[in-house]
C-alpha cells in the first residue's frame, strides 16, 4: 500500500511537471523487456536524440513498439548516467525524469550532434 | 561532470576574457530588454566567480565571442525547438559561442512576479547552457547546475562543487573563490535534509 501511495504521488508530480512534448509517456509506466506498446517508438526516438540509442539505419528496432534489448540497454545507460536507481525498467522515477523539461545537449557523446560538427568544421 | 569529446575549451591568454552579446533580433517581447540582459549578467557571473574567465557584454553582436538569442522550431541549427517546456534551450561547445533559447518558453526574471504553471527561470537555464559553452557537458548529480532537466518554476543558479570542479579543470580557478566554503555550504545542507528526514 505504501508503495502506491509513493507511486500515485510521484506521479501527480510527474504530472504537474510534464512537458507537453513527452506528456504522453506517462502510459509507458512500468514497462519492462519483453512488453509491446504503440508509442514506445517515442521513447525510442527520445533516447536516440540523447544519446542512449543509436539508430544504425531506418529499419531496424528503433522503429518498433518493442521493448527490446537495444531499448533496455538504453535505459539502463539513462539510469546510471543520471545517478537514478538502475532497474532497466520504465519505472516511475525514471519516467518522470524522462518527462522532465530539459536541455537540448545530448548526455552521451554529445560531439554526435551537429552543433559539434559544425565546430569541428 | 563531463565534457564534449576532446574537451575542447576557449584559448587564451589569462586571465582569459569572452564577450557576449543578446541578439537584438532573435528576443522575448514581454520582458524589458534590461531585464534579460541583467539577468544573462548574473548568469555569466555565476561561472566567473570560480574561473579566471572575464565575461564582457559586447556593443556589436556579430562580434561577440558568445551569441545568444531566443529562437522558436526549426532555427537553422538542426538542432529544432519543440514548443512550450520540452526542451529548454541548447549551446554548442567551444568556441562556437552560440547560445540558443526556446522562444516558446514563459521566460521569467522573477519567479515571485510570474503566475504561470511553466514559467521557467531564465538565470537557471542561461547558467546551464553558458557551462556548455565553457566546454561542460552533462552531470549526473542531480543539485549541480549541469544536470540536464530543470522543473517548472524551479531556480537552479549556485553553482554545486561537481560543476565546480569540471569548469576549474578545464579554466583553472579564480584566485578569489574558496571551494572549501562551497563544500562546507553543501555539507551543510546535506546534514540539515538528513536532520529534516529524521525528524519527519
Amino acid at each position: 500500500k505504501d508503495d502506491d501511495q509513493h507511486r500515485q504521488a510521484l506521479f501527480r508530480a510527474t504530472q504537474y511537471n510534464s512537458n507537453y512534448t513527452w506528456r504522453s509517456f506517462h502510459r509507458l509506466l512500468d514497462l519492462e523487456r519483453g512488453s509491446r506498446v504503440d508509442g514506445l517508438v517515442g521513447l525510442k526516438q527520445y533516447f536516440v536524440r540523447f544519446g542512449y540509442l543509436i539508430s544504425t539505419n531506418s529499419a531496424d528496432s528503433v522503429l518498433s513498439d518493442a521493448f527490446d534489448a537495444r531499448l533496455e540497454t538504453a535505459v539502463l545507460r539513462y539510469q546510471a548516467s543520471l545517478g537514478l536507481p538502475v532497474t532497466g525498467k520504465l519505472d516511475a522515477t525514471t519516467l518522470s525524469e524522462v518527462m522532465a523539461p530539459r536541455c537540448g545537449v545530448p548526455d552521451l557523446n554529445p560531439n554526435r550532434s551537429r552543433a559539434a560538427e559544425t565546430v569541428q568544421r | 561532470f563531463t565534457y564534449f569529446t576532446g574537451k575542447p575549451r576557449w584559448a587564451g591568454r589569462k586571465p582569459l576574457t569572452l564577450t557576449y552579446a543578446i541578439s537584438p533580433e532573435h528576443t522575448i517581447k514581454y520582458v524589458a530588454t534590461a531585464d534579460v540582459a541583467a539577468t544573462i549578467r548574473r548568469a555569466f557571473d555565476n561561472w566567473a566567480r570560480v574561473i579566471p574567465v572575464r565575461f564582457e557584454e559586447a556593443t556589436n553582436y556579430e562580434s561577440a565571442d558568445v551569441k545568444l538569442g531566443f529562437y522558436g522550431g526549426d532555427h537553422g541549427d538542426g538542432e529544432p525547438f519543440d514548443g512550450v517546456l520540452g526542451i529548454l534551450g541548447h549551446a554548442f561547445s567551444p568556441e562556437s559561442g552560440r547560445l540558443h533559447l526556446d522562444a516558446a518558453e514563459q521566460w521569467a526574471v522573477d519567479l515571485g512576479k510570474e503566475s504561470s504553471e511553466v514559467a521557467v527561470d531564465l538565470e537557471s537555464v542561461a547558467t546551464h547552457e553558458i557551462g556548455h559553452v565553457l566546454g561542460l557537458g552533462h552531470s549526473a548529480v542531480k543539485e549541480a547546475v549541469m544536470y540536464p532537466s530543470l522543473s517548472p518554476r524551479t531556480k537552479k543558479v549556485e553553482l554545486k562543487v561537481d560543476d565546480i570542479e569540471g569548469v576549474q579543470a578545464l579554466y583553472g580557478s579564480n584566485p578569489n573563490f574558496r571551494l572549501n566554503q562551497t563544500v562546507q555550504s553543501e555539507t551543510s545542507s546535506a546534514i540539515a535534509l538528513r536532520d529534516a528526514i529524521k525528524k519527519s
